[in-house]
């Protein structure tokens, strides 16, 4: 079977980049609060916030790229998504992770710690969907 | 001569990876 190909970074994980809250403020990714993810989560009608403890980290197909195993919510049902190393994960609690902190400092000047495996990423899923 | 450009505003939720769990009902 293949697999797709990592996603590439999109521009709004760059530092400066503005972000527009559920309720209208605008922010700074690199400002950014776990509570403005809850606080977002708490507006939208759609989605909301789950937890997703890393697993496992491994190599991807390409060397820049890792495959991150999750589990995600209460349900803990296992997900696993092919980024490139820079790619930053919001921790709970902690703020912007990514494989390769130095990497994305790099690429995107934001200031990111390491993500490892029990790390509590903020992630969504629909309402209702259960 | 720079002249103004609008700053382009993302939505909070393109931030965050959006991780559907397998349902099983």
């Amino acid at each position: 079977s293949s697999s797709s190909s990592p996603v590439a970074l999109p521009p709004f994980f760059m530092r400066g980049s503005i972000i527009q809250l559920a309720d209208g403020e605008l922010k700074r990714v690199e400002d950014l609060k776990t509570e403005d993810f809850i606080q977002s989560a708490e507006i939208s009608s759609e989605l909301k916030i789950d937890s997703s403890t890393v697993e496992r980290i491994d190599s991807g197909q390409s060397p820049n790229a890792v495959v991150i195993q999750f589990s995600v919510g209460e349900l803990k049902a296992q997900v696993c998504v092919e980024v490139l190393v820079e790619y930053p994960f919001f921790v709970f609690g902690q703020g912007w992770s990514s494989c390769c902190p130095d990497r994305t400092t790099q690429l995107f000047e934001l200031s990111c710690a390491k993500l490892c495996v029990g790390d509590v990423c903020v992630s969504l899923t629909l309402r209702g969907l259960r | 001569n720079v002249e103004p450009r609008s700053v382009p505003v993302f939505p909070w939720h393109s931030l965050v990876p959006f991780l559907a769990p397998t349902q099983s009902d």
